[in-house]
């Protein structure tokens, strides 16, 4: 139940190219699929990496290299995705590392390793093949040995000693319950392997890459996107969904409990960081303890989470929900948001002010309320302007300063350089003491095609 | 919804997280963009990959192939003007208009609807024993003067929001409810006259309801829409 894809590493959108002296050594595979690409690079002797391209047309590029950097190089290509055997591209050691292919050629104490094929200044009976990756004077296991991938050493004093390359468990260790590990365990604490992430057998899950692109859900990597107590994966193992890793938690105070990012009269963002003390849900429902099971038992011990600030019954978000919440105190409400919280500005300080609606404010801000760089009024990128010098000439639409040409009664305004955001209004606040006038009870007003609710179908759509 | 009934409310959608979990309501301004409120998105950059609206239907959690059910993915979020704590999220596809799924109307720009003019809430949030929280609920209420409202809250209403009446028995919005629909009737059509936002208790007995009042904002949310 494996995918010959759990070999490899892929890189999004990147391409390898070849250097021009060895650009003639790669293998085409057009229309074939991306499973088949991998398994086929897995039994060829000299792939190691494949660029897998799907527009405009499919093509699986076999190649003899990964990148290192001296052999090709790694380029940006939308239509392209990389996939690179991870024993060698790894910098780590799975078990005993008899499967490292990394490009480590130093001892642990410092001396160069003696190159595999020579017989001097220590005669050995080991010989480089295709298959056994005794390759230059790289450290390797060929015998499964207890200290991990060694070499000969080109000191005559010393026959051979262990390169010291770390296990992927030890290489990266955890703070709190690992939700930011990106290191590169792919088994689970009972030697399983994973699952893909971007795949859905052996097992179906909710956890798709694309759906979650902060949780880095790479490859087969453990990781945690559920807050669950350490990272995790779905395992190749039909019988076994899933399964915890084991990956050393770093020693001393966790790193998270010294940010200043703590707020406690309000909350930023899904309010992980919210350390205040209110302890009731919206609905004015007093919480459950963290530390009890009753009424609610839940996973979420406080000595388990012990990042989370899991004191008393207080409002908190230990596993990325929307907003800080709680276990009720009611048996028949398991769970509440507590949005009465005030979310945190997250507005900049105003750096000027206007009169009225701001029509008329000739300043020099150029920030919106968020303190993104406004854009150009005459500028069309990022955004097509439809509001610019040409169509109000007289509203002194200059530079990219904060202006109002269309009387927008929320204040000056501007396009601004962010993308994702078409127009947002300016780091500027009305002067003390103004209002925009609210209008009384206007003459009756006609609508026609909105609001139009049909009530006779409720009665057959609830049946 | 507290002391709601099941209803109908065409133009009431249902916002949904990645893991296809109600979270919070919205109302349809258009067959492209939903108005909610900001305290249900964790920020005006949030990344909405996954995040849809579901309508069409009555139910919270329809069964697979229920006819009418429209679930769309959303593409942009556009927070609204500070202290409105409003967003406009905008669909990925335009949402079909048909008997189940309508738009409802904006009121003119900086209106105050009239004292005693009907309007309901509608969501599928938390009833607290009230309803049941598999189908829509729908709450009746009058809309209260903001200087009546101020008795009970102190003066803490502003001109930015708006109230309605009180119930002795207790009637409001609750959690999930959020970003729904204050709906004022307006001769035979429904009028966007509020946003649900969070309150201190849902439905207290004897407690106005606030919400945001969206004629301040029409302005905004055209300039949007146009823009």
């Amino acid at each position: 139940h494996r995918s010959a894809l759990n070999d490899f590493q892929r890189s999004e959108g990147r391409e390898l190219v070849l250097k021009s002296w060895n650009a003639d050594r790669l293998t085409l595979l057009p229309g074939i699929t991306l499973e088949e690409c991998a398994k086929r690079c897995s039994q060829s002797l000299d792939c190691r990496a494949f660029n897998y391209e799907f527009r405009p047309s499919v093509i699986c590029k076999h190649l003899p290299w990964v990148d290192d950097g001296d052999n090709a190089e790694v380029k940006r290509n939308v239509n392209c995705d990389l996939y690179e055997m991870k024993v060698y591209v790894r910098k780590c050691i799975v078990g005993k590392g008899e499967d490292y292919r990394g490009k480590v050629s130093k001892t642990q104490s410092g001396k160069t390793c003696q190159q595999w094929w020579s017989k001097f200044p220590h005669d050995h009976r080991w010989t480089p093949s295709p298959t056994n990756g005794l390759e230059l004077n790289y450290c390797r296991n060929p015998d499964g040995d207890r200290i991990g991938p060694w070499c000969y050493t080109t000191d005559p004093e010393r026959r051979y000693e262990s390169c010291n390359i770390p296990l992927c468990k030890d290489e990266v260790c955890i703070n709190c319950n690992g939700e930011d590990y990106r290191g590169q365990v792919d088994h689970t604490v009972n030697g399983r392997e994973c699952q893909r992430w971007d795949q859905q057998y052996p097992h179906q899950h909710i956890y798709q890459p694309e759906k979650y692109p902060d949780k880095s859900l790479d490859d087969n990597y453990c990781r945690n996107p559920d807050a669950s107590p350490v990272p995790w994966c779905y395992t190749t193992d039909p019988d076994v969904e899933r399964e915890n890793c084991d990956i050393r938690k770093c020693s001393g105070i966790p790193k998270r409990r010294l940010r200043p990012s703590y707020t406690t009269n309000c909350f930023r963002g899904r309010g992980e960081d919210y350390r205040g003390k209110v302890n009731e849900t919206t609905s004015g429902i007093a919480c459950q303890k963290w530390d009890a099971q009753f009424p609610h038992e839940h996973p979420f011990y406080p000595h388990t989470y012990e990042c989370k600030g899991l004191e008393e019954n207080y409002c908190r978000n230990p596993d990325g929900s929307e907003a800080p919440w709680c276990f009720t105190s009611l048996p028949e409400m398991r769970t509440a948001l507590c949005l009465q919280i005030k979310r945190c500005a997250d507005d900049i300080e105003a750096e000027d002010c206007y009169h009225e609606n701001g029509k008329n404010y000739r300043g020099i801000v150029r920030k919106t309320r968020k303190g993104i760089i406004c854009q150009k009024w005459s500028a069309n990128t990022p955004h097509q302007t439809k509001i610019n010098p040409k169509t109000h000439p007289d509203a002194n639409l200059t530079e990219n300063y904060c202006r109002n040409p269309d009387g927008d009664l929320h204040g000056p305004w501007c396009y601004t350089t962010d993308p994702k955001t078409e127009f947002d209004y300016c780091a500027i606040k009305q002067c003390a003491g103004e209002k925009v006038p609210i209008m009384r009870p206007a003459e009756p007003v006609v609508f026609n095609e909105c609001g139009k609710r049909d009530d006779r179908m409720l009665k057959s759509r609830l049946r | 919804i507290v002391g709601g009934t099941p209803g109908n409310s065409p133009w009431t959608v249902s916002l949904r997280d990645r893991k296809g979990k109600h979270f919070c309501g919205g109302s349809l301004v258009n067959s492209k963009w939903v108005i909610s409120t900001k305290q249900c998105f964790s920020s005006c950059y949030v990344d909405l990959t996954g995040y849809a609206a579901m309508m069409g239907t009555l139910f919270q959690n329809p069964k697979e192939g229920e006819p009418g059910k429209q679930t769309i993915p959303l593409n942009k979020i556009v927070c609204g003007p500070s202290e409105s704590h409003l967003v406009l999220l905008q669909l990925e596809t335009p949402a079909e208009f048909n008997e189940r799924v309508s738009q409802i109307c904006l009121p003119p720009e900086r209106y105050i609807v009239q004292e005693g003019t009907v309007c309901e809430i509608a969501g599928w949030g938390e009833t607290k024993g009230t309803g049941d929280e598999s189908v829509l609920n729908v709450a009746q209420m009058q809309v209260q003067s903001n200087s009546e409202c101020n008795k009970y809250f102190k003066g803490r209403v502003r001109d930015n929001e708006m109230c309605t009446t009180p119930f002795s028995g207790g009637v409001g919005a609750c959690e999930k409810d959020y970003g729904g629909p204050l709906a004022c009737q307006n001769s035979d059509c429904w009028v966007l006259e509020g946003v649900i936002i969070p309150m201190r208790r849902c439905g207290h007995p004897g407690q106005p309801n606030i919400f945001i009042r969206v004629s301040l904002y029409v302005d905004w949310i055209k300039k949007v829409m146009e823009m």
